[in-house]
């Protein structure tokens, strides 16, 4: 079976300023094995 | 004497002729997954291309062969058979016995210990305020962020389908408008068990393409992020963030499988299959998760709404048929979910 999630976050607010303050950002990849609880992304 | 001789040669001919043919169909697809496997390592890009396998899928009753697979996995175990029975189960798809909550001949059939939950502690839920968990046990398919109208996720390289016909025609869905968000005029506050503000659904209910300009708030974007359960990971679904569920969306789909082959051969595969959508608000906006089912996996169970059965017989599988839609009380506001609650559980059948 598959999962799939999707969600609001915010974004950097302008593509110049990618200090990424509030911008999330994922913190995992393609392939990897996850379990519950675990942080997808901050 | 000769008719039935010529019957005993026949049968014993066209019994091996099948094994034969069976057993050359396995090679072939052995001999084809070590190729994309040789590829993936050579980092050369899956792509999606249709085969004869997958049209010959379209013609299998998946539903009935899932309800079939369900009752026979239903059927009670004696008691001295059951740690054998799951541990072969175990041995083959890799499941870690050592998490179950219960000792293994309590489980009176494969498919009882097929949903089994886990010892307390097994999961601990990352306590970062900031962070969205992962709500299943899986392997990362794919994750990023959505841009541009459409809003369209890539199955494969080669293939994509639409959010909207994933989470079906989405009243909460915020339009998307250069793939960017912007917060409106009422930034959403600690939603969980703050009443919604009417004016953001209003907003972007009503909202038209072109957004406001620059508000005040921070940009949002549009994220997502495709995980896969192997038969044998942990098959109970919990919620990634603290979030209101408004509404559940239950399409009755087809039931092909989801594993890679799948996702490299038949085509909008996860929008075609039968699955449970949940929509709802966290504190940074739009939230939805969708637990999409499979051929060995049909049954999608909520925890938040125990009477919902997927993959019933006599079903009409008609594309156009809108899903079936409930919109959860207190209308507006939900029910409230913390990160880490159970919300859901695959099974068998």
């Amino acid at each position: 079976s598959t999962v799939v999630l999707i969600f609001q976050a915010p974004i950097s607010e302008s593509p110049l300023k990618k200090d990424g303050s509030s911008e999330f950002r994922f913190c995992v990849g393609a392939g990897d094995r996850v379990r519950v609880g675990e942080a997808l992304g901050r | 004497g000769t008719n039935s001789q010529g019957n005993s040669f026949v049968v014993p001919g066209a019994t091996v002729a099948t094994i034969l043919m069976l057993g050359a169909l396995h090679a072939r697809r052995l001999y084809d997954d070590k190729k994309v496997q040789e590829a993936r390592e050579q980092g050369i890009e899956i792509v999606f291309k249709p085969d004869l396998k997958a049209s010959f899928l379209q013609l299998l009753p998946l539903r009935s062969i899932s309800r079939f697979w369900g009752s026979l996995t239903s059927t009670e175990l004696p008691v001295w058979m059951r740690p054998y029975v799951y541990r072969a189960w175990a041995r083959a798809f890799h499941s870690n016995l050592e998490e179950a909550a219960r000792p293994l001949d309590e489980y009176a059939s494969l498919r009882d210990f097929f949903v089994h939950t886990l010892k307390e502690g097994s999961r601990p839920i990352d306590p970062d305020p900031r962070c969205l968990v992962s709500p299943v046990d899986g392997t990362i398919l794919r994750y990023g962020e959505l841009k541009g109208a459409g809003a369209m996720i890539e199955q494969v390289k080669g293939f994509s389908y639409s959010v909207s016909s994933l989470l079906g025609e989405s009243s909460f869905l915020p339009m998307i408008s250069e793939g960017h968000m912007q917060e409106d005029s009422v930034k959403q506050e600690k939603v969980p068990g703050e009443k919604i503000k009417k004016s953001w659904w209003r907003v972007s209910l009503a909202s038209p393409k072109v957004w406001e300009p620059m508000s005040a708030h921070p940009m949002k974007g549009l994220f997502y992020c495709v995980i896969y359960l192997r038969p044998g990971d942990y098959h109970r679904v919990h919620s990634a963030v603290d979030w209101n569920v408004l509404v559940r969306r239950h399409f009755a789909g087809r039931l092909f499988p989801v594993n890679e082959r799948a996702t490299r051969t038949i085509r909008n595969l996860y929008v075609q299959n039968e699955r449970v959508v949940l929509e709802g608000i966290w504190k940074e906006g739009f939230m939805a998760i969708a637990a999409i089912g499979a051929t060995n996996i049909g049954s999608i169970e909520l925890c938040i709404e125990p009477d919902l059965r997927t993959n019933l017989p006599g079903k009409k599988l008609m594309h156009s048929e809108p899903p079936e839609e409930r919109l959860y009380e207190p209308k507006g506001v939900g029910l409230m979910l913390k990160k880490g609650d159970e919300v859901a559980a695959f099974n068998m059948g």
